[in-house]
This record gives structure tokens, C-alpha cells and sequence, in this order.
């Protein structure tokens, strides 16, 4: 599974008895390489990278494999601990309406989310109501409309502009009629926008959500980090969504996510249709980051 | 004794990091290194400042390959632009920006909502015509994209406008029907105008890694990219991938997307660029 240069730099370890340490490091010298070209953080990648190296020395070689696929074998078992080793479940405890607040950057596939994530929970006999809270975007409650009908949910949008007041009436429609989750789409924003991130602050404490969902572009690079640390920050969320992971981007940007926030991903985005959303195997994905 | 250090290992990590969390990429970064090395042994003894400076003057000079404006008056009957890139990248709020930016140089300006997939692409582009005061083409039953550049280009040469900006849908450059659709809007702009059309604009989010480099190799491949928009600047992401491009592919970067207001398109500096990078 691995890419063919790192599968032959590895092949070539040779060696008997215990993985020394000139082993090791020779081998996680090409591994940190993959790892930083598959948009792995810098320093996550080392942190990782040194945590492989301690539990590999001194090893004893196993009889059927080389060196070298030994040191694979321990990575990709650490990647996918890493990764997050169980399935992580939506958890929608305490009574209805249950709350889900969806957020991240600008772009990286939220309203669509959000209705992917709608008729997944209706489909499986749960009554949504998606919820218009990004009153910045052209045409953003369009959009959302739209796609509610394609999928025939139920969307709720104001005329007027203030978010709070939009989700407490939303609320009070889900008590109303009897909707049992609400899914509210915000604004993409910046981890640096004080004001709107506040903004998802207020929302929070009003809404007292049961998850918050950070959902990220599956092609970040390097800012994953930034970006993962200061929402969870502002708002402590409870679960990561991957998104746009249907092309060839390697997926770095979710290892550096999980390890800096510790969260889980609980869902993969794979296509823009409205059933292509798949829960998270963290072994797929520690082979698609190996490349 | 002057504080000097000489190029040891630790130097060269210290900027391998800066370099690699800028999104330059292992190749890239390798490269710009070795030669600092190479460098750095015929000056000497050398300290962090004088080597960042050597490197930001080797980025800018990488970046320094093409004009970086689109220059309207180029044409004779109207200089057509294409907009293209993967899903959320911000083609279309630079589009608006654009458009705002030709008009208030005393151009005229027409849009072509050549989106006809996503939902409520024709409303987000409609918005922005009218926050810029512009015209738009839009058909709200055309399935095929294709059609409705072919009547903006039609629209474009009745009205005698100055600039025509085609505004396409997200799409994956691993999804091979929807390169040949690219393809196709393309084909269908030359055959109504000539050389049309005469700048496709690849629009790049700052904050995407390495896989940039395969999406411009692929736009690339299907539709002759003349220059790159780097959007979302405004936020902490460097960018720096637009390194590893240019020295690839040579294509420039053209304008930055620095926010989400009509105002923030801004001409690419490569100077001011490389320096951010060390911020
Ligand atoms: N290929 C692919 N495209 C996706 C996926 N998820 C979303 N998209 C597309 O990405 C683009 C952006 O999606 P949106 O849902 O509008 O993103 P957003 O986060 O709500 O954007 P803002 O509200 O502007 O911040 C659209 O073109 C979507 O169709 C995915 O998993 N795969
Ligand atoms: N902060 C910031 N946000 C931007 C910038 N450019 C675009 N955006 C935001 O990014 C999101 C996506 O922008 P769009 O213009 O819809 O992107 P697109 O490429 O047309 O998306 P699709 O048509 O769905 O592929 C919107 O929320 C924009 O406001 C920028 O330069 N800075
Ligand atoms: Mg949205
Ligand atoms: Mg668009």
C-alpha cells in the first residue's frame, strides 16, 4: 500500500537479532518525508515520528520481514491509534430537539455537509431541521433551501439577519413540530476573527449543543493546526469532519488535526451528491497518508 | 564577539521548518536549502537574518515570472476571462472582485454564471453583479454550462463590452468528465471570440497543501492556465505552495484574495509575499 519509493528504501534495511537504531532512523528519515508531502504539520510529523522511533528500537525482528517493513508495520499501527483506533459515533444524548452546530473555515463544505449529515439522520428515523445561520454568504440560505428540497428536509431561514434570534426560533419551530434534531449551518470564518468566532461562542451558549462538528477541507496543508487549535479553543468541539476526501489529496491535514485537538473524525465527505458521506476508517486513511 | 553562527544543522532545521510550515513543500525546500548551503560556504560566516534575507530574495525572484495584472486594453472586442479551480476555492467571490475592479477602472463588464450545477450558484453570482454594477448572463434552465458561454459570449460582442469573466463549477481535477466539460466551456468561447478565452485564472485556496500542485499540473493539462488567483491570504496560511508551482508549471500567481469584501483583490507581490513568509 505504501508508495513505491518508501516501500523500496524500506525493502533495503537489512539487518538480524534487535532493530538497531541506525535502522530506525534511516527508515523514519523517508517515512517523515511521506508524512510532510501527504500535508502532515511539521511538527506533528515530528512528534510522531519520534514516538515511532521509541517504540521500534530495540524490537526483536520478527522472522518473515525485513527491518524495514517492521519499522512500516509499527508506524502504521501508531498512525492508526493515532488516528483513532474506534469507530466514533454521533452522540445525541438528553432530550429532543438534540442540537448539532456545524463550523469552520470559509469553502470548506459545511452547508453541504450539513445536509448530507440531515437525510443520514432522517433516513435512519430522526426528524432534522436544518437550520440557515450564515447571513454573510451571497445567497447562502439559497443554498440551503435548495438543497433541502433536493433531499426533501425541512429548512428553516428568517428574513431578518441576527443569528441568535435565528437559532432560538428555529427552536422553538423544532418544539413546535416536533423535530427532534437541529443541524444549524453557520458562516465559514477565520480562527482569527474575533468577532465571529465570538460569535459561535454566543451561539454555543445558547444552544447548548450536543456536538459541535469542525468541518475541515480534506487538502489543508500546514494551517490545519492553526485553524483546529483556535475553534477548539473558542468552542471545544466534539468531533471532525473530513471533506472532499473523494480526490487525490493525501489527507495529512487530519493526523495533524486529531493530534493537536484530540478529537475524533467522525465522518468522511467523499463527493458533492448528498449520500457521499461515509464514517471515518482510520486504517484507509492511514494508507492513504502513507501514500 | 559578534553573535555570528556559522550554517550548522540546527540553522538549517530552524529555517527547513519555517520553510516547510509556509507549505513550500520537501522539494522546494530541500532545493532553496542547498543552494543557501552552497551559498553560504563562499560567504562565510553568516547569521539567520543575512540567510532569510538570501532566501526570500531566491522565493521572490522564483515568483517574479509573469505580469501580474490582467491587462484589458490588450484585446480589440472583449478580452474574455475564465475562472476555474476545485469546489470552494472562492472563484466566484473573485469574480466579483474582479469584476468591481475592471468597472471602476471605467471598463464594461459582463458575468457569465456559467455554474448552471451548484445550488444557488446563480444567485451568489447575481449578488455580486449588482454589489459591483455590472451585467450578468444567466440562465436558470441551462443544464449545459457550455450553452450559457456561448450566449455570453453572443451577449458580449452585441453589448461591445470590455471584459467578459466565465464563471465555472467547482470540480475535482480527478474527475475526468468534468475537465472535459472545462474543456469544452473553453472550446466554445474560442469558436464565438477569438483567442477567447484570453486569460483562465486557476483560483487556489491559501490554505490547501500540497495537492495544489496536482491541481494545477491537471487544470493545467485541459485548459492553458495564464496565471493563478491565491485566495484566503487573509488568513494564517502562507500560501507557499505557489513556490513549488512556478517552478513546475511557470505559471504566476496573478492577484491575491486577502477577504470576503468587494475591495480585497489585491495585485501579487512577490516581494511583500516572501517576506510574509517569515512572519
Ligand atoms: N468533491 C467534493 N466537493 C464537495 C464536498 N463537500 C462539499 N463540496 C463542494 O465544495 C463547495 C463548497 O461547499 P459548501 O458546502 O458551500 O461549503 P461551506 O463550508 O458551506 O462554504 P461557506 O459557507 O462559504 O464557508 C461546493 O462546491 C460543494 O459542492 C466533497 O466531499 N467532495
Ligand atoms: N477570508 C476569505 N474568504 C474568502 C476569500 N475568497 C473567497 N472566500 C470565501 O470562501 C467561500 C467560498 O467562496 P466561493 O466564491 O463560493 O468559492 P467557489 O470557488 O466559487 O466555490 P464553488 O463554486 O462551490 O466551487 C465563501 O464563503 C467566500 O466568502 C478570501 O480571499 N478571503
Ligand atoms: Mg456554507
Ligand atoms: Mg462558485
Amino acid at each position: 500500500q505504501l508508495s513505491e519509493n518508501l516501500e523500496n528504501v524500506l525493502k533495503k534495511l537489512r539487518g538480524r537479532g534487535k532493530l538497531t537504531e541506525k535502522n530506525v532512523s534511516d527508515g523514519l528519515r523517508e517515512v517523515r518525508r511521506a508524512l510532510l508531502e501527504a500535508d502532515v504539520n511539521y511538527k506533528v510529523a515530528k512528534e510522531f515520528i519520534a514516538s515511532v522511533k521509541e517504540k521500534a528500537i530495540g524490537q526483536e525482528v520478527l522472522k518473515s520481514i525485513t527491518p524495514g517493513q517492521q519499522i512500516v508495520k509499527v508506524l502504521h499501527d501508531e498512525l492508526v491509534d493515532l488516528l483513532g483506533l474506534e469507530r466514533s459515533e454521533l452522540e445525541l444524548k438528553g432530550s429532543p430537539p438534540h442540537v448539532i452546530m456545524v463550523v469552520g473555515l470559509q469553502g470548506s463544505g459545511k452547508t453541504t455537509f450539513v445536509t448530507k449529515l440531515g437525510k443520514q439522520l432522517r433516513d435512519k428515523g430522526r426528524s432534522p431541521l436544518l437550520v440557515g445561520a450564515d447571513v454573510y454568504r451571497p445567497a447562502a440560505k439559497d443554498q440551503l433551501k435548495t438543497n433541502g428540497s433536493k433531499v426533501d428536509l425541512p429548512v428553516f431561514v428568517t428574513e431578518h439577519n441576527r443569528v441568535l434570534d435565528i437559532c432560538a426560533e428555529a427552536k422553538q419551530t423544532a418544539r413546535k413540530n416536533h423535530y427532534d434534531v437541529l443541524i444549524l449551518d453557520t458562516a465559514g470564518r477565520l480562527h482569527i476573527d474575533e468577532e465571529m468566532m465570538d460569535e459561535l461562542s454566543d451561539v454555543k451558549q445558547q444552544m447548548q449543543p450536543d456536538e459541535i462538528l469542525f468541518v475541515a477541507d480534506g487538502m489543508t496543508g500546514q494551517d490545519a493546526v492553526n485553524a483546529a487549535s483556535e475553534f477548539l479553543g473558542y468552542l471545544d468541539f466534539t468531533g471532525v469532519v473530513l471533506t472532499k476526501m473523494d480526490g487525490d489529496a493525501r489527507g495529512g491535514a487530519a493526523l495533524s488535526i486529531r493530534s493537536v485537538t484530540g478529537r475524533p473524525i467522525k465522518y468522511m465527505s467523499v463527493g458533492e451528491s448528498m449520500d457521499s458521506l461515509e464514517p471515518f476508517y482510520p486504517d484507509r486513511l492511514a494508507n492513504r497518508i502513507l501514500g | 564577539f559578534s553573535g555570528r553562527t556559522k550554517l550548522d544543522d540546527e540553522l538549517l532545521e530552524d529555517l527547513e521548518e519555517i520553510l516547510i510550515e509556509s507549505d513550500l513543500g520537501v522539494d522546494a525546500t530541500m532545493q532553496l536549502l542547498d543552494d543557501l548551503r552552497d551559498r553560504a560556504s563562499e560567504i562565510g560566516e553568516v547569521d539567520i537574518g543575512a540567510l532569510q534575507e538570501v532566501l526570500q530574495n531566491e522565493i521572490k525572484q522564483l515568483l517574479s515570472n509573469g505580469s501580474h495584472a490582467v491587462q484589458p486594453e490588450s484585446q480589440d472586442g472583449p478580452q474574455v476571462i475564465m475562472v476555474v479551480g476545485v469546489n470552494g476555492s472562492g472563484k466566484t467571490t473573485s469574480i466579483g472582485k474582479l469584476a468591481h475592479q475592471f468597472k471602476s477602472k471605467g471598463k464594461s463588464v459582463l458575468i457569465a454564471a456559467a455554474d448552471t450545477f451548484r445550488a444557488a450558484a446563480m444567485e451568489q453570482l447575481e449578488n455580486w453583479a449588482d454589489r459591483a454594477n455590472v451585467d450578468i448572463i444567466v440562465n436558470r434552465k441551462a443544464k449545459d454550462p457550455a450553452s450559457v458561454a456561448y450566449d455570453a459570449a453572443a451577449a458580449a460582442i452585441s453589448r461591445d463590452v470590455d471584459v467578459l469573466i466565465v464563471d465555472t463549477a467547482g470540480r475535482l481535477h480527478t474527475q475526468g468528465n468534468l475537465m472535459d466539460e472545462l474543456q469544452k466551456i473553453h472550446r466554445v468561447l474560442g469558436k464565438q471570440i477569438e483567442n477567447a478565452p484570453h486569460e483562465v485564472l486557476l483560483v487556489l485556496d491559501a490554505t490547501t497543501g500540497q495537492n495544489a500542485i496536482m491541481q494545477a499540473r491537471h487544470f493545467q493539462k485541459v485548459v492553458e492556465i495564464d496565471g493563478i488567483i491565491l485566495a484566503k491570504l487573509d488568513g494564517t496560511a502562507k500560501g507557499g505552495v505557489v513556490v513549488a508551482i512556478n517552478r513546475e508549471l511557470d505559471m504566476p500567481v496573478k492577484y491575491i484574495g486577502v477577504g470576503e469584501g468587494i475591495d480585497d483583490l489585491q495585485l501579487f507581490d512577490p516581494e511583500q509575499f516572501a517576506e510574509a513568509l517569515f512572519y
